[in-house]
């Protein structure tokens, strides 16, 4: 599953 | 950053202040779904928990700061200080149906089985269905404020220009994430009928009602 690091987004 | 994704940030935060003015100034939520608020502060409140424990940018920490205070005190107003106009009648839409599912799916469907990641996805599949109560209520009272329909607008201008800023991180950045972009396609479907009415009615100065 792709990993996202953390959210950037609001 | 992208002027789409700044510009969908800032539709974001006029919707928020609109209501909570309009709220305050006028000393009535009539018309405003209660249900609605509660959902949109525990959006916040499930995908903004990354404040305790990562820095993103003053500006991510600022909003994120402001949409949280601004939705509690929209709920605060609504069920508490102005709580004898609130229209309980006709806000009656079964809350626990959006919330049992979309909690269900957001074990199923997410990036990361973490509990910060799992409440991240609970989010984003609760804000694409958090404005249903308060669009059952308009179509049970057949009518909206003026003012409740530029709140509603810019609320979804919003996450229709996040889905332009998707495009555009994906084109740029080879940035996608599928469970935003699911999610925000379905919210912005659902205003679809409201921004007809809106540009049809609201925007040639006559009152939004129901039928249309």
């Amino acid at each position: 599953s792709q990993e996202l690091l953390h959210h950037d987004e609001l | 950053m992208n002027i789409f994704r700044l510009t969908g940030d800032l539709s974001h935060l006029a919707a928020i202040i609109i209501l909570l003015l309009k709220i305050w100034k006028s000393r009535s939520c009539a018309g405003i779904s209660g249900k609605s608020q509660v959902l949109f502060a525990l959006v916040f409140t499930t995908r903004y928990l990354d404040l305790l424990t990562s820095f993103i940018s003053l500006y991510n920490t600022t909003m994120k700061v402001i949409y949280i205070g601004c939705s509690y005190a929209t709920v605060y107003l609504i069920y508490m200080k102005l709580k004898a106009t609130y229209d309980g009648n006709h806000d009656t839409f079964r809350v626990e149906f959006l919330i049992v599912p979309v909690g269900g799916l957001a074990f199923l469907v997410n990036h990361d089985f973490s509990p910060l990641e799992i409440l991240w996805t609970f989010s984003i599949y609760l804000e694409s269905v958090a404005i249903l109560p308060q669009l059952f209520m308009i179509s049970k009272t057949g009518e909206a404020e003026t003012i409740t329909t530029h709140y509603l607008f810019f609320l979804g201008l919003y996450r229709a220009l996040y889905l332009i800023n998707w495009i555009w991180r994906f084109y740029f950045e080879g940035f996608f994430d599928m469970i935003a972009i699911v999610a925000g396609v379905v919210q912005t479907i659902l205003y679809c009928d409201f921004f007809y009415l809106y540009v049809t009615k609201v925007l040639k100065g006559k009152k939004l009602s129901l039928p249309a």
